[in-house]
């Protein structure tokens, strides 16, 4: 299987935002921040089948670290992919 | 399964490779990605055929690269993100990250098939998925060497493009499938094929690729839907039963870019949108087409520059819709200027693999647009119009 980079809690936090589970451009004060990626890492765990904990344990770093497509999970605010 | 909005309204899409990548053979390349598209194809009422013509538009451009490559979304090398693919609303086109260990039926690093059967589904319409056992879910799973669709898979692409229609084989086509459209509602009951006609005198008097992705043949009252076989199953059928009060022997008949199609005969004209006769037709030829004489031979849209061109006789006319007159006084020019191609000719086709085709009698050219002259190949053209193209 191809090699896994190790993915950090920050890199965590930009796997959330570039697949569309974290809105990178809402600017919230500490708490609601906080809320908004705990809340975040719950809707990815739900989506892949994982215990929703929302804390990044093992078993969400490991398939944060499974190889896969790049195209966002949730497509909302996919304003990054403009028009050809 | 989850589908992202948008979907392509038709149904024979052309795809092209324009960049490669290194580890593996070209030909292994273009094997897998053909498979790939097989896949949907299979099972939705869709279909796919390579275009190489270089420059020449195709829907969904295929392409190995690394790092930056002109999109902003840039690959990351050996892991991490294999690659990504638009939507048919952004243009549908799939890139593969370049510095992957892409393999073939081997468990060793990322095999291509999967992956780009994948991002196809992204180019048809198709989002991720959460059923884990999907091809669209997002995470690869290694390689599965007897691979197939999930139903989560098979119910979303039919979501969006109907089952397919039996009448077309599912087989791997050397040449390219015509088209897996849907006829009007009104389709009778299907008769067996009675291609006799066609295969006794070839000699026909339009052609044309319609909005719903098949090329059709019309041939005095007659007209007959190809396949990539050949006659498809059920025709001919009559002219006045499918398409109104369009008439019979006619004289030409292309598609424009607004999958309109035009028919033509004596000094008028009609137009038929999603293969429906709009209202106002037949029109006289002067009464749109100013410029153009009547009793033409034929009319297609040439593939190198997207214009129209009305052949008669020994000479051919130019018809820009965009300028003003459409038809430049420079018109009429001999047809000789398109060497290879003879006088007085039945019919002409831009195919959906790019290439524009001239039919004369039983016999047909194909024009190669970059040298601007009939191909040179061997068998050498002209050929044999009712073995290649009605399958007799």
């Amino acid at each position: 299987a191809p090699v896994v980079a190790p993915v950090s809690d920050t890199s965590a936090m930009m796997y959330l935002s570039q697949f569309g589970w974290l809105d990178p451009s809402a600017r919230k004060p500490g708490s609601a921040a906080l809320l908004d990626i705990r809340n975040a890492v719950k809707d990815f765990q739900s989506f892949a089948g994982l215990n929703q904990t929302g804390e990044l344990d093992d078993e969400t770093l490991q398939l944060m670290n499974m190889p896969r497509c790049g195209v966002r999970d949730k497509i909302g605010h996919d304003a990054r992919r403009k028009k050809r | 399964y989850a589908l992202q909005g948008s979907r392509w309204k038709v149904r024979d899409l052309s795809y092209r490779i324009t960049k490669y990548p290194r580890g593996l053979k070209t030909a292994d390349v273009d094997r897998e990605i053909s498979q790939a598209f097989q896949i949907w194809e299979n099972v939705a009422n869709i279909s796919f055929h390579r275009v190489d013509t270089v420059g020449s538009k195709v829907h969904i451009e295929i392409r190995f690269e690394k790092g930056e490559h002109g999109d902003g979304d840039a690959f990351d090398g050996e892991g991490g993100t294999l690659a990504h693919a638009y939507f048919p609303v952004y243009g549908g086109d799939a890139h593969f990250d370049e510095e992957e260990k892409w393999t073939i039926e081997s468990y060793r690093g990322t095999n291509l098939f999967q992956v780009a059967a994948h991002e196809f589904g992204h180019s048809l319409g198709l989002s991720h998925s959460d059923v884990r056992s999907s091809l669209m879910a997002p995470f690869y799973r290694g390689y599965h060497p007897s691979f197939k669709l999930d139903s989560d898979d098979t119910n979303a692409i039919q979501a969006l493009y109907g089952k397919r229609i039996k009448s077309v084989p599912v087989t791997t086509t050397k040449r390219p499938i015509i088209g897996a459209g849907n006829f009007p509602k009104k389709e009778t009951p299907s008769t067996p094929t009675d291609k006799s006609k066609l295969c006794d005198d070839p000699k026909i008097d339009a052609i044309a690729h319609m909005a719903d992705g098949f090329t059709y043949v019309f041939k005095g009252s007659d007209f007959y839907r190809l396949t990539e076989n050949g006659v498809a199953d059920g025709y001919p059928k009559k002219i006045r039963t499918m398409f109104g009060t369009l008439e019979d022997n006619l004289d030409a008949a292309f598609t424009w870019t607004n999958d309109r199609t035009y028919f033509f005969k004596g000094n008028k004209y009609w137009r038929f949108t999603d293969m429906t006769m709009d209202t106002g037709y037949p029109k006289d030829i002067s009464d749109g087409f100013e410029g153009i004489p009547a009793n033409i031979d034929t009319a297609f849209v040439w593939s190198g520059n997207g214009k129209i061109y009305f052949f008669k006789g020994d000479k051919y006319w130019r018809f820009d819709p965009s300028r003003r007159p459409p038809v430049s006084s420079g018109y009429p020019k001999p047809i000789s200027n398109w060497e290879g191609v003879p006088n007085n000719l039945d019919a002409a086709l831009r195919y959906s693999n790019g290439h524009t085709y001239f039919f004369r009698a039983n016999k047909y050219w194909r024009f190669n647009d970059r040298n601007f002259a009939v191909d040179t190949t061997d068998p050498p053209f002209p050929r044999n119009t009712a073995q290649w193209w009605f399958g007799c």
